[in-house]
């Protein structure tokens, strides 16, 4: 069973995992060593993205989304690792 | 809908299952996946073929957790599927720890997830639609599908609309001669086709686009101007002054128009609150006396034009103009400086207005389209069908088709 989204430590991984951070936040040895503003603008980026309450914070109902089944291509195509084609 | 950039060269794509579910006979899944696939043939020409051996295009395989790619699936639940996009060849894999079923509320719908990875390959990015099936998210069995709209205008502006549907037996035949009892409507007014540069052209919120010209408004057909305009815009929209530099309708539904310093915003015709509001106060780091504006359809974003530079607006975003900007417009390929107008028009494409051109943009390839006649074309005459007006690129007959009967033909075959 793939696990819910119930921590900071997961929703990075997921926000990476989508496009939303840098991938490198997928690496344990680097989680958490972005900045409270790009956090903040990675939770609010999905948030806008999914047509939830923009709240930049990590709330239930944004962990809630997180964790529903869905398709695994990034939301967010050519962030994070690599240059968009523009 | 958001596209991801690139697209298949051909519209008769061949697939394999290579390795199927182990929960599901082989003949029920190849119904499914052959359904997933039509779900796309539906309002294009795209044909998707089965083969069983050899090369295709795109090749489908059942796996669980690491499975060659790099991107290993999580087990049941999380992650169902992913698909890679043409360019990167167009495999759809999907996880057979979930309990893929067929026509049933328990499980996981193969149909519904399959029509959404095969989106993928054909080159559609996720939608912030909800709605549609490019939304990430899995929406539980849905007995009844339907593609929705954003879907439809995503696969149609990569692969056209289907031009092969069978024609009820009384339809005229296909001509470059307009048939005689319905020639091009001219306006009445006909000043439009003296001097066809406008002040802005935008799309309502119910899909109907407009042209705004000085004090008048006309409202656009798919091939000319529509009977009775133009209108006054102060009787389309009370309180609208004349004049307007640009305009654009956001998915919210509202419109807004920019005119000077200030902004008005309305819901359809009724101006929606105290206005006229300073850009400066509204759309921070936008500039005043703007050229034009436009949703641009590649990514749903407020783009914003003056001069030889633009800007990218994001109401999401803090702050909502990226540092980043303005940049120059000749980013955007083959679009000139000090446009007068642009828009994404109800069938994909984005079109740029200057002077008495226009320029039609792939957005897939990011550049001005190349077509016969080339762009820039007369606007007078593929926009407001208007006759025999003066044609710098040439190639114009009277009665040749029309600009938006051409977008159901395939653009390039050297794309």
């Amino acid at each position: 069973q793939a696990a819910p989204v119930s921590t900071t430590t997961q929703a990075e991984i997921y926000l990476s995992q989508f496009g939303y951070l840098p991938a490198s936040a997928r690496n344990p040895a680097s989680s958490g060593l972005h900045d409270q503003q790009t956090w903040v603008s990675a939770i609010e980026e999905f948030q806008n993205f999914a047509g939830l309450n923009i709240t930049g914070e990590l709330d239930a109902e944004t962990m809630k989304l997180m964790s529903l089944p869905r398709c695994g291509v990034r939301d967010r195509v050519g962030a994070g690792e690599g240059r968009s084609k523009r | 809908y958001a596209l991801q950039g690139s697209r298949w060269r051909v519209k008769n794509l061949t697939y394999k299952i290579s390795k199927y579910p182990k929960r599901l006979k082989r003949v029920d899944v190849d119904a499914e996946i052959g359904r997933a696939f039509a779900v796309w043939s539906e309002d294009t020409d795209l044909t998707f073929t089965r083969k069983t051996s050899g090369p295709v295009h795109i090749e489908i395989k059942f796996v669980e957790s690491e499975h060659g790619d790099g991107d290993a699936f999580d087990g049941q639940g999380g992650t169902l599927a992913h698909a890679f996009f043409p360019v990167f060849g167009g495999d759809a894999h999907f996880d057979d720890a979930e309990l893929w079923t067929i026509g049933s509320p328990r499980g996981t719908n193969l149909f519904q997830v399959a029509a959404h990875e095969f989106g993928h390959s054909l080159g559609l990015s996720h939608s912030d639609q909800s709605s549609a099936l490019m939304a990430p998210f899995y929406r539980g069995f849905e007995p009844v599908f339907k593609l929705d709209e954003d879907d439809k205008a995503a696969i149609q502006s990569l692969y056209g609309r289907k031009t092969n549907q069978l024609r009820p037996t009384n339809f005229y035949p296909p001509t470059t001669q307009r048939p005689s009892f319905s020639p091009p409507k001219v306006p009445l007014d006909d000043s439009i086709c003296k001097d066809s540069k406008v002040d802005t052209l935008f799309n309502s919120a119910q899909g109907e686009t407009y042209a705004f010209k000085g004090d008048k408004y006309y409202k656009l057909t798919t091939d000319s101007v529509e009977e009775g305009y133009p209108q006054l815009i102060s009787k389309g929209w009370p309180g609208l002054p004349s004049n307007i530099d640009a305009a654009f309708t956001y998915k919210n539904g509202k419109t807004y128009f920019f005119k000077g310093t200030q902004y008005w915003r309305y819901q359809g015709r009724q101006m929606d609150g105290v206005y006229p509001k300073e850009i400066s106060e509204g759309f921070t780091g936008i500039p005043d006396h703007l050229d034009a504006a436009m949703v641009w359809g590649g990514n749903g974003k407020i783009y914003f034009f003056k001069g030889s530079k633009f800007w990218r607006f994001d109401p999401a975003k803090r702050p909502p103009v990226k540092a980043s900007y303005p940049k120059p417009i000749s980013n955007w390929e083959g679009v000139p400086n000090n446009l007068d107008a642009a828009l994404k028009y109800t069938n994909g494409y984005t079109y740029f207005f200057k002077g008495d051109k226009y320029y039609r943009f792939h957005d897939a390839r990011f550049s001005v389209d190349t077509a016969t006649p080339p762009f820039p074309r007369p606007t007078a005459h593929w926009w407001f069908g208007c006759k025999n007006t003066p044609s710098s690129t040439g190639n114009i007959v009277e009665g040749s088709d029309s600009e938006f009967e051409q977008h159901s033909q395939i653009p390039h075959a050297d794309d």
